[in-house]
């Protein structure tokens, strides 16, 4: 996460990171106590399940928790160089417990829709900037949602911009996403603090530059996928 | 002259020092039975679990322009949660009132079904089938005034939960943390 602060404990209890071999790949977010949602994209080298991991809690060393992968399930249509279809579903071996640390995050229904300008937040163990490493405290910041009008823009995304895809952070740069966020979460709160999935981080020119925000996989626009795959 | 044991004639007034620990043992021992009062009295109360379920009649949800558009599963959420909050700080257990959690909302034929779990904290342990009655009684009397939502009042269930379900219960349901929000920037 670009120009983020480090997370307080227990504050995003959903949020995972994606190891494989122990080495962190990508985010993750919980949706119950045996699957989590993330990129497809990071999937595209490491295609062997037992060789993955899933790690909870704040730090990525020492983890709260951690759990082996027994498969994860990659959209049919996704295919790397479109980066269309960016989502895949991760069911873990054992079920997590929760607690105050570790908690699953609610999943909007797919007619809900979200505005423009509204507040959202982003996390991940991600790089600080372009080229950087990957964190082992869990950052987060503070974005809005973009309205396709402007993302689609030629100086920004143009056609890049496809269904199922929608930008967050500001035109002006400075907070965004990172490499190593790929997969983790953009989420907001109803007026009682019910968090909602509504966002997959999953690629942007760069990071935190000016005209480039981040763009997110749309949660709305595959949640009868969700359903399909997880019974979620 | 008798030898009987007796006090002897040599004065026994305490020393100063003395005086002053049998002082301070007084004071602590006043403390500390002040102390134990305040802790079970106030501090020692028990969280208590109530299990609650109803059923909304095909809800209408009012979105921003005032037209009532098909319910948001999301939206209905947050109105019944904020109904049985203040359901219950217009009660007269709000001093005892903690919170409520949505849990679960059940899409049925005739409108949704709402299973909610609600917290309260209170000093004694007194039969708690007596307040799954109180409970029951404060949601039928207050829900059938309500318009905020058509519920059915008739359809209004409360059930006593151990604590550990409760906790757990509270714990697996979706999108809640113990954190508050302060992204600092």
């Amino acid at each position: 996460i670009a120009s983020g602060v480090i997370a307080p404990k227990a504050a995003w209890p959903w949020q995972a990171s994606l190891q494989y071999d122990n080495i962190h790949q990508c985010g993750a977010t919980l949706i119950s106590n045996t699957w989590l949602v993330t990129a497809a994209h990071c999937f595209q080298k490491y295609k062997n399940p037992h060789q993955w991991t899933v790690s909870f809690g704040t730090k990525i060393n020492p983890p709260l928790m951690k759990r082996n992968v027994r498969r994860f399930i990659i959209h049919e249509k996704y295919r790397s160089a479109a980066r269309e279809y960016d989502i895949a579903v991760v069911q873990v071996s054992s079920r997590v417990t929760f607690s105050d640390d570790i908690r699953r995050i609610c999943l909007p229904e797919a007619s809900a829709s979200f505005q423009p300008n509204l507040t959202v937040y982003i996390t991940g163990f991600g790089a600080l900037y372009y080229g950087g490493e990957s964190q082992n405290d869990l950052r987060e910041a503070r974005v809005k949602i973009i309205s396709d009008d402007v993302c689609k823009q030629p100086q920004v995304y143009g056609n890049d911009i496809k269904p199922g895809m929608f930008c967050a952070g500001y035109m002006e740069g400075i907070y965004d996403a990172c490499r190593g966020d790929s997969g983790g979460p953009l989420v907001t709160r109803d007026l009682k603090d019910t968090w909602y999935l509504i966002g997959i981080v999953s690629w942007g020119d760069n990071c935190g530059q000016k005209d480039k925000p981040g763009v997110y996989t749309q949660v709305t626009y595959y949640r009868n996928w969700i359903a399909s795959k997880t019974g979620i | 002259m008798y030898r009987t044991v007796g006090f002897g004639t040599r004065s026994r007034n305490l020393k100063p020092w003395m005086i002053a620990v049998l002082i301070v043992l007084s004071l602590t021992v006043v403390a500390v039975t002040i102390g134990l009062l305040v802790h079970f009295l106030v501090f020692d109360q028990k969280k208590e679990y109530y299990h609650g379920s109803f059923k909304i009649l095909d809800p209408q949800i009012n979105n921003n322009f005032g037209q009532s558009n098909t319910y948001q599963l999301k939206d209905l959420r947050e109105t019944t949660e904020n109904l049985v909050d203040e359901i219950f700080i217009d009660s007269a257990w709000k001093k005892n009132y903690i919170k409520n959690q949505v849990v679960r909302l059940t899409p049925e034929e005739d409108g949704v079904k709402v299973d909610v779990i609600m917290v309260f904290q209170f000093p004694s342990t007194e039969q708690r089938a007596v307040r799954e009655k109180k409970i029951q009684s404060i949601l039928n009397q207050k829900i059938r005034n309500l318009r905020a939502l058509p519920i059915n009042a008739s359809s209004v269930q409360v059930n006593a939960m151990s604590s550990s379900t409760g906790e757990l219960t509270v714990q697996a349901s979706c999108g809640k943390r113990v954190v508050p929000l302060n992204v600092n920037r």
